[in-house]
């Protein structure tokens, strides 16, 4: 913007763009600009430098319901990790489990994508990478007889965290939707009160569509946490201050890039000044 | 819908003679807001706002239609010349192997579209090779090497870098006489400059007749910068849009079309690998408009 001076037009009409460009949508844009303008009404706003901190402020304020840490309780806690396809459930699971192990914790993987090729493979690969023992079936088998399985094998072992991995699916395929809350029944009715930890896993490059995405899948699973991927590249995510205002949900993580060590917890403070670089 | 909104504006008579320009200007707002909405590239909006303009204001209300019905008509061919004309297929070398390389960022669906082409080309009575160039993501070549089990197409793996897989790749299906080469990269930010050299380095070495960016139907405004950065560099020769059978509204295309003027090849709709689809701009451009 320039960083001295009064605020003009043309800077409004930037901050607009800016918003627009970060994928925070029409709506949330539009109420953000109507906050500002009532707060510059008011006087509370001087000059350029106090626009931006005064539109970082109303962000924040928009972020504030979701705001959380991803936490673990008493063991056996189980984590299951869901999202559309190709956006980073795997590999954010191989950085939970690299984060629980650095932490001393007993972690079991669960390789509960039995439909697309090479999943479980690929899971194994990070459970070996990362040194964490892994739970798996054969291809083609069903997803809700390995959380079964996984989750005796939790409490028998003494597993401080099981984290389950999932197929990638469409938020509007029905009977995929239909398939995950069956693991999820099939585990609460193994472990009661499991899966303890929903994440739906989105990725920063994914548009207006995040907010389908979320309303979708917290509606079949009580989705207890977001975790937004890909934040290494030039996507700013902007969606999920739309996500935050509907639906509450706690963005607790951030992918950064395709390592087991490129996890970070969500910092909101972070995120805005990120927006707009 | 946005037939609805521009009908609350324009109303609903006909024989209604001229649009007038302050009739146009307020369309074109929720044009504008529908794109947006659509995940189309802020800038790309703009442009086809300004042009649309020149198109809508004085404009006659022809025979029979609403003035809502002529605006609807208008944008949507706009929205389908943009998108391109009728499909456009792949293109074959005059003498094979044909060599496709597949590119695009992380998790966008290049593997399973390899798959699916080789399919669709075995089908169509072609010979094809695909290639696991992929030697970075755990249990890549594995998942390759299983979706060409599935439909019967062998899959060249082995050891290198990926130029050099890539390039012992095409000289084998050159030896047996293979009509198209498939290559599967890894999935890399357009950021990246080493990873963006190594598909430079691929391309010297292979000289394919098609490079096609493999772009997610739901990518946002991202969408522009990250084609633009993939044309710059590669030269790109067409664009398959994955995950399209989802509620995406797709603005992607438009974004991606702009910029890279390379056209919207195909589409995925669909995990299994029969779900690759010719891609019609009819469509799309209602899909986008909502
Ligand atoms: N740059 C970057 N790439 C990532 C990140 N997280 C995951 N990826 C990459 O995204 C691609 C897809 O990751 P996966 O973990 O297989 O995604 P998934 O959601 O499990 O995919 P499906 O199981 O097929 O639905 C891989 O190439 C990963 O390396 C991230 O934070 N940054
Ligand atoms: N629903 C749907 N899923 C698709 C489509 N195309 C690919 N996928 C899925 O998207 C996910 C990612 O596909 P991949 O083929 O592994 O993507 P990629 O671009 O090779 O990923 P990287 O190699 O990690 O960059 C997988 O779960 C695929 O099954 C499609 O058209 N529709
Ligand atoms: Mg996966
Ligand atoms: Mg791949």
């Amino acid at each position: 913007l320039g960083i001295k001076g009064e605020v003009t037009r043309e800077d409004l009409e930037r901050i607009e763009e800016i918003l627009i460009s970060a994928d925070v949508g029409v709506e949330t844009t539009d109420k953000l600009m109507k906050a500002l303008e009532k707060r510059m009404a008011r006087g509370e706003v001087r000059g350029k430098e106090g626009i931006m901190a005064a539109l970082r402020d109303e962000i924040l304020r928009l972020l504030q319901g979701a705001q959380g840490r991803l936490e673990l309780g008493p063991p056996p806690w189980v984590i299951m990790v869901v999202g559309v396809n190709g956006t980073g459930k795997t590999t954010t699971i191989a950085k939970l489990a690299r984060r629980f192990a650095n932490e001393g914790r007993k972690v079991l993987l669960v390789a509960g994508d039995t439909f697309r090729a090479a999943a479980i493979e690929q899971l194994e690969i990070w459970a070996d990478r990362v040194g964490v023992p892994m739970v798996k079936h054969q291809p083609g088998s069903h997803p809700s007889g390995v959380v079964y399985d996984a989750l005796q094998a939790a409490r028998a072992r003494g597993y401080d965290v099981t984290i389950i991995d999932t197929a990638g699916r469409l938020h509007t395929k029905v009977n995929l939707m239909e398939e995950l809350k069956k693991m999820a029944r099939v585990a609460s009715k193994e472990l009661p009160g499991a899966p303890h930890e929903t994440l739906l896993v989105l990725d920063a490059t994914t548009g207006q569509n995040a907010l389908s995405q979320a309303r979708l899948f917290s509606q079949a699973v009580p989705v207890t946490g977001l975790v937004l991927t890909k934040l290494d590249g030039t996507a700013k995510g902007g969606i999920i201050i739309a996500i935050a205002g509907e639906l509450s949900i706690p963005i607790k993580l951030i992918g950064v890039g395709e390592g087991m060590d490129d996890l970070q917890d969500f910092d909101a403070e972070a995120f805005v000044e990120a927006l707009f670089e | 819908s946005l037939s609805d909104r521009i009908q609350g504006i324009l109303g609903k008579f006909k024989g209604k003679a001229r649009l007038t320009e302050k009739e146009v200007d307020a369309t074109l707002r929720e044009i504008r807001l529908a794109l947006l909405e659509a995940d189309v590239h802020i800038q790309v909006v703009r442009q086809f706002t300004e042009s649309l303009r020149s198109r809508l204001i004085g404009r006659e209300v022809t025979g029979g239609l609403t003035p809502t019905q002529e605006v609807v008509k208008v944008v949507s061919e706009e929205i389908q010349g943009l998108l391109g004309g009728s499909h456009e297929g792949l293109k074959f070398a005059s003498r094979p192997p044909t060599g496709i390389m597949m590119v695009g960022l992380q998790g966008s669906g290049k593997t399973t579209t390899a798959a699916k082409l080789a399919l669709m080309l075995k089908k169509q009575g072609k010979w094809p090779l695909l290639v696991a160039a992929d030697v970075y993501r755990p249990a890549a070549v594995e998942q390759l090497v299983t979706l060409g089990k599935e439909v019967g197409v062998e899959v060249y793996h082995g050891e290198g870098d990926p130029v050099e897989i890539c390039g012992r790749a095409v000289e084998k299906a050159r030896k047996d006489g293979m009509d198209v080469v498939i290559m599967d990269t890894a999935g890399r930010l357009h950021v990246d400059e080493l990873l963006m050299v190594e598909l430079e380095r691929i391309k010297g070495l292979v000289q394919p007749q098609e490079i096609l960016l493999v772009a997610d139907a739901m990518t946002g405004q991202e969408a522009a910068n990250v084609a633009r950065t993939f044309h710059e560099r590669l030269n790109l020769t067409g664009v398959v849009l994955t995950k399209m059978e989802g509620d995406a509204r797709g603005g992607a295309a438009l974004s991606i079309k702009a910029v890279t003027g390379q056209p919207i090849k195909f589409v995925g709709v669909g995990e299994k690998l029969e779900q690759l689809e010719p891609f019609h701009p009819d469509r799309m451009a209602s899909r986008i408009l909502g």
